[in-house]
Protein backbone atom coordinates (compact mmCIF):
# COMPACT_ATOMS: atom_id res chain seq x y z
CA UNK A 1 0.00 0.00 0.00
CA UNK A 2 0.91 3.35 -0.73
CA UNK A 3 1.80 5.57 2.08
CA UNK A 4 1.86 9.25 1.56
CA UNK A 5 4.10 11.36 4.16
CA UNK A 6 2.76 14.53 4.52
CA UNK A 7 4.84 17.27 5.06
CA UNK A 8 4.30 19.54 7.50
CA UNK A 9 5.59 22.97 7.18
CA UNK A 10 7.04 24.31 10.08
CA UNK A 11 6.44 27.98 11.40
CA UNK A 12 9.19 30.31 11.33
CA UNK A 13 10.30 30.86 14.84
CA UNK A 14 11.90 34.10 14.42
CA UNK A 15 15.59 32.46 14.60
CA UNK A 16 18.11 33.04 11.80
CA UNK A 17 20.48 30.46 11.78
CA UNK A 18 24.47 31.22 9.92
CA UNK A 19 27.60 28.88 9.47
CA UNK A 20 30.34 30.29 11.58
CA UNK A 21 32.23 30.52 8.79
CA UNK A 22 29.93 33.50 7.37
CA UNK A 23 29.91 35.65 10.80
CA UNK A 24 32.81 37.86 9.04
CA UNK A 25 30.24 38.45 6.27
CA UNK A 26 26.69 38.43 8.25
CA UNK A 27 28.31 41.52 9.96
CA UNK A 28 29.95 43.10 6.39
CA UNK A 29 26.73 42.91 5.02
CA UNK A 30 24.44 44.19 7.87
CA UNK A 31 26.60 46.75 9.55
CA UNK A 32 29.91 47.41 7.55
CA UNK A 33 28.20 47.96 4.38
CA UNK A 34 25.07 48.84 5.72
CA UNK A 35 23.27 51.85 4.35
CA UNK A 36 20.58 53.62 5.73
CA UNK A 37 18.89 53.89 2.39
CA UNK A 38 19.03 50.30 2.14
CA UNK A 39 16.20 49.52 5.32
CA UNK A 40 14.63 52.70 4.46
CA UNK A 41 11.25 50.85 3.10
CA UNK A 42 11.55 48.45 5.92
CA UNK A 43 10.80 48.20 9.26
CA UNK A 44 12.51 50.50 11.22
CA UNK A 45 15.93 48.99 13.13
CA UNK A 46 15.56 45.86 10.91
CA UNK A 47 19.63 45.60 11.17
CA UNK A 48 19.16 45.13 15.17
CA UNK A 49 16.14 42.46 14.90
CA UNK A 50 18.43 40.36 12.30
CA UNK A 51 20.87 40.64 14.74
CA UNK A 52 18.92 39.03 17.59
CA UNK A 53 17.36 36.71 15.56
CA UNK A 54 21.30 35.34 14.84
CA UNK A 55 22.23 35.34 18.54
CA UNK A 56 18.62 33.72 19.55
CA UNK A 57 19.32 30.92 17.43
CA UNK A 58 23.21 30.85 18.83
CA UNK A 59 21.59 30.60 22.05
CA UNK A 60 18.94 27.99 20.81
CA UNK A 61 21.59 26.18 20.04
CA UNK A 62 23.66 26.30 23.00
CA UNK A 63 26.13 27.63 21.66
CA UNK A 64 27.83 29.96 23.87
CA UNK A 65 31.46 30.72 21.65
CA UNK A 66 28.79 31.55 18.47
CA UNK A 67 26.90 34.09 21.22
CA UNK A 68 29.85 35.60 22.21
CA UNK A 69 32.01 35.87 18.61
CA UNK A 70 28.80 37.94 17.38
CA UNK A 71 27.76 40.07 20.00
CA UNK A 72 31.73 40.59 19.91
CA UNK A 73 31.99 41.74 16.00
CA UNK A 74 28.74 43.49 16.08
CA UNK A 75 30.13 45.51 18.59
CA UNK A 76 33.61 45.96 17.46
CA UNK A 77 32.03 46.96 13.72
CA UNK A 78 29.71 49.47 14.67
CA UNK A 79 32.47 51.31 16.64
CA UNK A 80 34.85 51.11 13.69
CA UNK A 81 31.87 51.87 11.51
CA UNK A 82 31.26 55.29 13.68
CA UNK A 83 34.79 56.35 13.65
CA UNK A 84 34.83 56.12 10.28
CA UNK A 85 31.75 58.20 10.11
CA UNK A 86 32.66 60.55 12.99
CA UNK A 87 30.93 63.66 10.99
CA UNK A 88 27.92 61.49 9.96
CA UNK A 89 24.56 62.54 11.62
CA UNK A 90 22.68 60.31 9.78
CA UNK A 91 24.46 57.04 10.04
CA UNK A 92 25.50 58.10 14.04
CA UNK A 93 21.50 58.46 14.16
CA UNK A 94 20.97 55.04 12.56
CA UNK A 95 23.23 53.01 14.48
CA UNK A 96 22.13 54.72 17.73
CA UNK A 97 18.67 53.76 16.65
CA UNK A 98 19.78 49.95 15.72
CA UNK A 99 22.45 49.74 18.93
CA UNK A 100 19.71 50.86 21.33
CA UNK A 101 16.54 48.58 19.58
CA UNK A 102 19.72 45.57 20.01
CA UNK A 103 19.73 46.26 23.11
CA UNK A 104 15.70 46.59 23.86
CA UNK A 105 15.79 42.92 22.30
CA UNK A 106 18.27 41.50 24.74
CA UNK A 107 16.12 43.00 27.66
CA UNK A 108 12.88 42.15 25.85
CA UNK A 109 13.80 38.40 25.68
CA UNK A 110 16.03 37.68 28.81
CA UNK A 111 13.66 36.13 29.91
CA UNK A 112 13.74 37.98 32.97
CA UNK A 113 10.32 38.77 34.48
CA UNK A 114 10.76 42.76 34.83
CA UNK A 115 11.50 42.97 31.17
CA UNK A 116 8.13 40.85 29.83
CA UNK A 117 5.29 42.63 31.68
CA UNK A 118 4.20 43.85 28.07
CA UNK A 119 5.18 40.96 25.51
CA UNK A 120 2.66 39.02 24.01
CA UNK A 121 2.42 35.14 24.71
CA UNK A 122 4.16 34.45 21.25
CA UNK A 123 6.92 37.13 22.43
CA UNK A 124 7.60 35.08 26.00
CA UNK A 125 7.98 31.59 24.00
CA UNK A 126 11.03 33.38 21.96
CA UNK A 127 13.04 34.33 24.91
CA UNK A 128 16.39 33.22 25.35
CA UNK A 129 16.63 29.61 26.58
CA UNK A 130 20.13 29.07 27.97
CA UNK A 131 22.53 32.17 27.90
CA UNK A 132 21.55 35.43 30.06
CA UNK A 133 23.10 38.04 28.47
CA UNK A 134 23.28 40.89 30.90
CA UNK A 135 26.86 41.78 30.59
CA UNK A 136 26.88 42.33 26.78
CA UNK A 137 23.50 44.27 28.01
CA UNK A 138 25.96 46.26 30.33
CA UNK A 139 28.33 47.06 27.27
CA UNK A 140 25.65 47.67 24.27
CA UNK A 141 24.31 50.47 27.18
CA UNK A 142 27.76 51.82 27.41
CA UNK A 143 27.98 51.79 23.32
CA UNK A 144 24.29 53.25 23.12
CA UNK A 145 25.53 56.25 25.41
CA UNK A 146 29.01 56.59 23.27
CA UNK A 147 27.35 56.70 19.75
CA UNK A 148 24.46 59.39 21.53
CA UNK A 149 27.50 61.28 22.83
CA UNK A 150 28.54 61.50 19.31
CA UNK A 151 25.53 62.27 17.92
CA UNK A 152 24.95 65.57 20.35
CA UNK A 153 28.52 66.72 19.01
CA UNK A 154 27.76 66.60 14.97
CA UNK A 155 24.48 67.95 15.60
CA UNK A 156 25.95 71.01 17.64
CA UNK A 157 28.83 71.39 15.12
CA UNK A 158 26.35 71.77 12.21
CA UNK A 159 23.93 74.38 14.28
CA UNK A 160 26.86 76.58 15.93
CA UNK A 161 27.85 78.38 12.83
CA UNK A 162 23.91 79.24 12.19
CA UNK A 163 22.85 80.44 15.79
CA UNK A 164 24.45 83.81 16.10
CA UNK A 165 23.09 84.71 12.45
CA UNK A 166 19.70 83.34 12.97
CA UNK A 167 18.96 84.18 16.23
CA UNK A 168 20.47 87.72 16.73
CA UNK A 169 21.54 89.32 13.27
CA UNK A 170 18.61 87.97 10.50
CA UNK A 171 15.11 89.86 11.15
CA UNK A 172 12.12 89.06 9.59
CA UNK A 173 9.94 91.43 11.14
CA UNK A 174 9.07 94.72 9.31
CA UNK A 175 10.12 98.01 10.63
CA UNK A 176 11.78 96.75 13.81
CA UNK A 177 15.22 96.67 12.74
CA UNK A 178 16.83 100.09 13.82
CA UNK A 179 18.41 102.28 11.60
CA UNK A 180 22.37 101.26 10.16
CA UNK A 181 20.66 97.74 10.35
CA UNK A 182 18.02 98.02 7.74
CA UNK A 183 20.33 97.53 5.08
CA UNK A 184 21.13 93.81 5.94
CA UNK A 185 19.49 91.25 3.89
CA UNK A 186 16.73 89.04 5.56
CA UNK A 187 16.22 86.08 3.41
CA UNK A 188 19.60 85.32 3.25
CA UNK A 189 20.21 81.62 2.96
CA UNK A 190 23.25 79.47 3.46
CA UNK A 191 22.97 78.11 0.06
CA UNK A 192 23.38 81.20 -1.88
CA UNK A 193 24.09 84.06 0.47
CA UNK A 194 27.48 84.67 2.56
CA UNK A 195 28.33 81.43 4.61
CA UNK A 196 27.96 83.97 7.55
CA UNK A 197 24.66 84.40 7.25
CA UNK A 198 22.04 82.62 8.29
CA UNK A 199 18.44 82.95 8.74
CA UNK A 200 15.82 81.31 11.39
CA UNK A 201 14.30 79.34 8.94
CA UNK A 202 17.77 77.77 7.94
CA UNK A 203 18.31 76.99 11.56
CA UNK A 204 14.95 75.45 12.23
CA UNK A 205 14.95 73.60 8.40
CA UNK A 206 18.33 72.03 10.02
CA UNK A 207 16.51 71.18 13.10
CA UNK A 208 13.73 69.88 11.04
CA UNK A 209 16.19 67.55 9.09
CA UNK A 210 17.98 66.22 12.40
CA UNK A 211 14.28 65.32 13.41
CA UNK A 212 13.28 63.72 10.29
CA UNK A 213 16.27 61.43 9.91
CA UNK A 214 15.89 60.23 13.87
CA UNK A 215 12.40 59.46 13.66
CA UNK A 216 12.45 57.81 9.89
CA UNK A 217 15.44 55.62 11.84
CA UNK A 218 13.20 54.62 14.26
CA UNK A 219 14.87 56.39 17.11
CA UNK A 220 12.93 55.96 20.46
CA UNK A 221 11.12 58.97 20.81
CA UNK A 222 12.55 59.91 24.41
CA UNK A 223 15.96 59.78 22.79
CA UNK A 224 15.10 62.26 20.29
CA UNK A 225 13.56 64.66 22.69
CA UNK A 226 17.17 64.20 24.84
CA UNK A 227 19.07 65.40 21.57
CA UNK A 228 16.06 68.07 21.16
CA UNK A 229 16.69 69.00 24.41
CA UNK A 230 20.73 69.49 24.08
CA UNK A 231 20.43 71.25 21.04
CA UNK A 232 17.67 73.87 22.21
CA UNK A 233 20.34 74.40 25.51
CA UNK A 234 23.19 74.99 22.76
CA UNK A 235 21.02 77.58 20.89
CA UNK A 236 20.49 79.09 24.61
CA UNK A 237 24.09 79.16 25.38
CA UNK A 238 25.70 80.39 22.02
CA UNK A 239 22.80 83.51 21.84
CA UNK A 240 22.88 84.34 25.28
CA UNK A 241 26.90 84.68 25.22
CA UNK A 242 26.63 86.33 22.41
CA UNK A 243 24.13 88.88 23.47
CA UNK A 244 26.47 89.41 27.03
CA UNK A 245 29.30 90.28 24.70
CA UNK A 246 27.83 92.43 22.48
CA UNK A 247 26.69 96.11 22.36
CA UNK A 248 25.43 95.97 19.27
CA UNK A 249 22.96 93.28 19.90
CA UNK A 250 21.43 94.67 23.16
CA UNK A 251 18.68 97.20 21.96
CA UNK A 252 14.71 96.85 21.93
CA UNK A 253 14.72 95.54 18.25
CA UNK A 254 16.66 92.62 18.91
CA UNK A 255 14.66 91.76 22.11
CA UNK A 256 11.06 91.74 19.87
CA UNK A 257 13.23 90.08 17.02
CA UNK A 258 14.59 87.75 19.24
CA UNK A 259 11.05 86.71 21.13
CA UNK A 260 9.61 86.30 17.90
CA UNK A 261 11.97 84.01 16.46
CA UNK A 262 11.82 81.57 19.92
CA UNK A 263 8.12 81.62 19.29
CA UNK A 264 9.03 80.47 15.75
CA UNK A 265 11.12 77.77 17.57
CA UNK A 266 8.52 76.85 20.58
CA UNK A 267 5.82 76.39 16.85
CA UNK A 268 8.36 74.02 15.89
CA UNK A 269 8.67 71.93 18.97
CA UNK A 270 4.63 72.14 19.33
CA UNK A 271 3.93 70.70 15.91
CA UNK A 272 6.23 67.59 16.44
CA UNK A 273 4.62 66.88 20.17
CA UNK A 274 8.17 68.32 21.73
CA UNK A 275 7.07 71.17 23.60
CA UNK A 276 7.93 69.50 26.78
CA UNK A 277 9.02 71.35 30.18
CA UNK A 278 12.68 69.61 29.46
CA UNK A 279 12.89 71.69 26.46
CA UNK A 280 11.54 74.87 27.49
CA UNK A 281 13.67 75.41 30.24
CA UNK A 282 17.01 75.45 28.48
CA UNK A 283 15.75 77.92 26.85
CA UNK A 284 14.20 79.98 29.79
CA UNK A 285 17.61 82.32 29.78
CA UNK A 286 17.14 83.54 26.42
CA UNK A 287 13.48 84.35 26.60
CA UNK A 288 14.20 86.54 30.00
CA UNK A 289 17.31 88.31 28.19
CA UNK A 290 14.42 88.95 25.32
CA UNK A 291 12.52 89.76 27.53
CA UNK A 292 14.85 92.25 29.75
CA UNK A 293 15.28 93.95 26.69
CA UNK A 294 12.43 95.06 25.79
CA UNK A 295 10.78 96.20 29.18
CA UNK A 296 10.54 99.41 30.89
CA UNK A 297 13.61 100.32 32.67
CA UNK A 298 13.44 103.31 34.37
CA UNK A 299 11.37 103.37 38.05
CA UNK A 300 12.00 101.31 41.05
CA UNK A 301 8.60 99.41 40.20
CA UNK A 302 10.51 98.72 37.12
CA UNK A 303 13.51 97.26 38.69
CA UNK A 304 11.28 95.20 40.95
CA UNK A 305 9.38 93.72 37.76
CA UNK A 306 12.53 92.86 36.31
CA UNK A 307 14.06 91.28 39.65
CA UNK A 308 10.86 89.38 39.80
CA UNK A 309 10.45 88.11 36.18
CA UNK A 310 13.96 87.31 35.71
CA UNK A 311 14.44 84.75 37.88
CA UNK A 312 16.90 82.70 35.71
CA UNK A 313 19.25 85.22 34.91
CA UNK A 314 21.90 85.90 37.04
CA UNK A 315 22.21 89.45 38.52
CA UNK A 316 25.57 89.12 36.83
CA UNK A 317 23.89 88.75 33.62
CA UNK A 318 21.08 90.94 34.11
CA UNK A 319 23.47 93.60 35.39
CA UNK A 320 25.82 93.00 32.36
CA UNK A 321 22.50 93.29 29.56
CA UNK A 322 21.60 96.63 31.30
CA UNK A 323 24.73 97.95 30.90
CA UNK A 324 25.14 97.19 27.61
CA UNK A 325 21.65 98.41 26.39
CA UNK A 326 21.75 100.69 23.79
CA UNK A 327 18.50 102.90 22.86
CA UNK A 328 18.52 103.14 19.07
CA UNK A 329 15.52 104.56 18.04
CA UNK A 330 13.73 107.82 19.75
CA UNK A 331 11.65 105.96 22.70
CA UNK A 332 14.13 103.84 23.73
CA UNK A 333 16.04 105.79 26.87
CA UNK A 334 19.71 104.74 28.26
CA UNK A 335 19.69 102.89 31.86
CA UNK A 336 20.59 104.46 34.49
CA UNK A 337 23.46 103.95 36.90
CA UNK A 338 20.81 104.57 39.91
CA UNK A 339 18.54 101.41 38.43
CA UNK A 340 21.18 99.54 38.00
CA UNK A 341 22.37 99.94 41.81
CA UNK A 342 18.51 99.15 42.38
CA UNK A 343 18.54 96.17 40.79
CA UNK A 344 21.89 95.22 42.32
CA UNK A 345 20.31 95.86 45.91
CA UNK A 346 16.98 94.14 45.45
CA UNK A 347 19.23 91.15 44.02
CA UNK A 348 21.91 90.71 46.61
CA UNK A 349 20.56 88.23 48.74
CA UNK A 350 19.95 85.72 46.05
CA UNK A 351 22.25 82.92 46.24
CA UNK A 352 23.88 81.56 42.97
CA UNK A 353 27.01 81.03 40.97
CA UNK A 354 28.75 84.07 39.85
CA UNK A 355 29.75 83.40 36.16
CA UNK A 356 28.66 85.69 33.44
CA UNK A 357 28.86 82.86 30.13
CA UNK A 358 26.93 80.01 30.36
CA UNK A 359 28.89 76.47 30.03
CA UNK A 360 28.86 75.83 26.10
CA UNK A 361 30.22 72.43 26.54
CA UNK A 362 28.06 71.42 29.22
CA UNK A 363 25.97 68.01 27.92
CA UNK A 364 22.93 66.79 29.89
CA UNK A 365 23.63 62.58 30.83
CA UNK A 366 21.13 60.75 28.35
CA UNK A 367 18.68 57.98 29.27
CA UNK A 368 18.21 55.19 27.51
CA UNK A 369 14.51 54.23 29.21
CA UNK A 370 13.28 50.47 28.46
CA UNK A 371 11.18 50.19 24.97
CA UNK A 372 10.00 46.86 24.34
CA UNK A 373 8.74 45.75 21.02
CA UNK A 374 5.49 45.51 19.58
CA UNK A 375 6.21 43.77 16.69
CA UNK A 376 6.83 39.62 16.75
CA UNK A 377 9.99 38.19 15.12
CA UNK A 378 8.42 35.60 13.31
CA UNK A 379 6.54 38.63 11.00
CA UNK A 380 9.79 39.99 9.73
CA UNK A 381 10.76 39.97 6.49
CA UNK A 382 14.16 40.19 4.70
CA UNK A 383 14.35 41.77 1.61
CA UNK A 384 15.95 40.06 -0.82
CA UNK A 385 18.32 43.46 -1.79
CA UNK A 386 20.39 42.80 1.72
CA UNK A 387 22.19 39.62 0.27
CA UNK A 388 21.43 37.83 3.01
CA UNK A 389 20.10 34.82 1.44
CA UNK A 390 22.83 32.62 3.44
CA UNK A 391 20.74 32.86 6.49
CA UNK A 392 18.02 30.34 7.12
CA UNK A 393 14.77 31.28 8.63
CA UNK A 394 14.38 28.56 11.63
CA UNK B 1 5.34 16.91 36.06
CA UNK B 2 7.11 19.46 34.00
CA UNK B 3 10.69 19.51 34.52
CA UNK B 4 12.02 23.30 36.09
CA UNK B 5 13.79 25.17 33.76
CA UNK B 6 17.62 25.33 33.49
CA UNK B 7 18.78 28.87 34.48
CA UNK B 8 20.37 30.24 32.11
CA UNK B 9 24.05 30.67 32.00
CA UNK B 10 25.75 34.08 32.62
CA UNK B 11 27.83 35.05 29.76
CA UNK B 12 30.98 37.24 30.65
CA UNK B 13 31.10 40.27 28.26
CA UNK B 14 34.23 42.80 28.62
CA UNK B 15 33.69 46.03 29.42
CA UNK B 16 33.54 48.56 26.34
CA UNK B 17 36.92 50.02 27.47
CA UNK B 18 38.54 46.22 27.33
CA UNK B 19 37.41 45.26 24.02
CA UNK B 20 38.56 48.98 22.71
CA UNK B 21 42.37 48.15 24.32
CA UNK B 22 41.77 44.19 22.68
CA UNK B 23 41.16 45.64 19.73
CA UNK B 24 44.15 48.66 19.71
CA UNK B 25 46.30 45.33 20.98
CA UNK B 26 45.46 43.69 17.71
CA UNK B 27 46.03 46.42 15.34
CA UNK B 28 49.57 46.73 16.57
CA UNK B 29 50.33 42.64 16.28
CA UNK B 30 48.63 42.83 12.66
CA UNK B 31 51.55 43.31 10.19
Amino acid sequence: RQVTVQRKEKDFEGMLEYYKEDEALLVRMLISDMKPQDVSATVPCLPAYILFMCIRHADYINDDQKVHSLLTSTINAIKKLLKKNSEDFEMTSFWLANTSRLLHCLKQYSGEEAFMTQNTPKQNEHCLKNFDLAEYRQVLSDLSIQIYQQLVRIAEGMLQPMIVSAMLESGSLTGVKPLGYRNRSSSVDCDSGTPSSYTLEVLIKQLGQFYTLMSDHGLDPEIIQQVVRQLFYCINAVSLNNLLLRKDVCSWSTGMQLRYNISQMEEWLRGRNLHQREVMITIEPLIQAAQLLQVKKKTSQDAEAICSMCNILSMHQIVKILNLYTPLNEFEERVTVSFIRDIQNLLQGRTENNQLLVDTKHTFPVLFPYTPSALSLETMHIPASLNLDFLVRV
Amino acid sequence: LRPLPRPRVLLKAPTLAEMEEMNLFEDEDSP
